[in-house]
């Protein structure tokens, strides 16, 4: 499975609507795709319409090696769609996780048990902390949303000193190659130059396609559906579909 | 000081630009505010327009008692306004933490050094970690900004485990008393339910004022400006003068 880590630390920058609606526009596609929900949030788990109440096991059981992944992944309603679900007691992990050995690669030892997938996302709290890093250690790639704002902008050398380290000491085939412009607003200036200062600093690891702020990505997570589902005629959905396109060319070699 | 922890672990909710924009307001009316920049990302810091490369001391010494506040505090440009604040160097303190004794009460120990100052506001980063737990700790009230928007409600249950938590063996004193409602796009019929359902579960802690969303205030930062001093005539700017009347009236008895 091509394991892609989505993350950054900037909190609200669309990490999870990134995960939830690549992952049903590459299932839709014919993909076999996972997604490994990180954040004790569970924002993905419900953006997907995973109900909790009835999950016995989940991404907390996993990485305490209490269950193996094949007995907590759960198909979701969206054909090609399988999620790795975070339910409440992941939000006690970091402290937990902080005593047992080799703390940073609990998910990357499992990631075998996953191997059918055609692609994996990992959705990711917006923090730097041990989950975060779990994430990193487990993936190929690195796909980071950056919302076209100001203080989106400042966040991105924290993130890169902690990918740079991951890669040094903990997984060094860790590629970021994979930059997405989220919430662009082409009424304002402020998104222009955001976007532009974003491609001077990562070139061509940035997607083509970028997300614009449309109110439709932010209705779907209420009813539970990817927006592909929910209005496949938006303009959000439009723009999943073709960076989906660019995912399929970049990570799946199609 | 009366002490206000800003909190809320979902990410991008508005808990910066509330802090800054707020202290901005009150710095104006005669006040004198205090940041405190507990978030790694320092965005508090650099939204007031602080220059981070010339400070040696931040929030990082004061938790870790390598030095008073008093050496730390720095006035901002704003009439009014002080700061302590975060640099890069906080972002490796919640595993130093961790280990120390009394890791929760660091900062509260610390607020008698503050008594001069009117109001505080803590500006939390988007965890539950040590970091937040320390500025509940310290707190006397918590406002909780919540986006008006699907995934933002979902948090707030986590929210309130962890501040009971807080109040059972740490901090009986700290009241949540303060919601404040953001980003709040009067077009769509999200932001009113999810406004309806706020008001229903928070009553009367849920402030009149409801801050609409506005470019303005997300190209403020990019100045290093409160929106009161770049743009005082948008509906931003508006907003967070009334807010402060309500805070002057809540929390300062005016
Ligand atoms: N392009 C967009 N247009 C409009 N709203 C969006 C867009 N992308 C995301 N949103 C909304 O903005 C909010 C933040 O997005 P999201 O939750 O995906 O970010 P995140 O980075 O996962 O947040 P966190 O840091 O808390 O995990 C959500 O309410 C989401 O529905
Ligand atoms: N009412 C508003 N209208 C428009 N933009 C806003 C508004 N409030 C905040 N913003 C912008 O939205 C983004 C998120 O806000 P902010 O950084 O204050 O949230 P936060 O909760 O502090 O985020 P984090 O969880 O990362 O600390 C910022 O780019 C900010 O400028
Ligand atoms: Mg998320
Ligand atoms: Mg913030």
């Amino acid at each position: 499975m091509k394991t892609v880590a989505v993350a950054n630390q900037k909190g609200g920058v669309g990490k999870t609507t990134c995960c939830v609606n690549l992952a049903a526009e590459l299932g839709r596609q014919g993909k076999k795709v996972l997604v490994l929900d990180i954040d004790p949030q569970g924002n993905s788990t419900s953006g997907l319409g995973v109900d909790v109440s009835n999950i016995r096991n989940s991404m907390y059981h996993v990485i305490l090696d209490e269950t193996p992944p094949t007995s907590a992944i759960i198909p979701s309603a969206w054909e090609g769609v399988w999620v790795l679900p975070a339910t409440l007691d992941l939000a006690g992990s970091e402290v937990e996780l902080a005593g047992v050995m080799s703390r940073e690669t609990r998910l990357a030892r499992h990631m075998n048990a996953m191997k059918d997938f055609d692609i994996g996302f990992i959705d990711c709290p917006p923090s730097l902390g041990l989950l975060t890093v779990n994430a990193l250690v487990a993936a190929d790639s690195l796909m980071v949303p950056i919302q076209c704002e100001y203080y989106a902008l400042e966040g991105v050398g924290q993130l890169m000193r902690t990918v740079s380290l991951v890669q040094r000491y903990l997984n060094e085939n860790l590629k970021l190659d994979g930059v997405v412009l989220t919430m662009f607003d082409s009424r304002t200036n402020l998104s222009k130059e955001v976007a532009e200062e974003v491609r001077k600093q990562f070139r061509e690891a940035v997607f083509e396609t970028i997300i614009p702020r449309n109110v439709r990505l932010s209705e779907a997570p209420s009813y539970g559906k990817p927006v592909c589902y929910y209005d496949p005629g938006s303009a959000g959905s439009a723009a999943f579909r073709d960076l989906a396109e660019e995912v399929l060319e970049r990570w799946l070699d199609q």
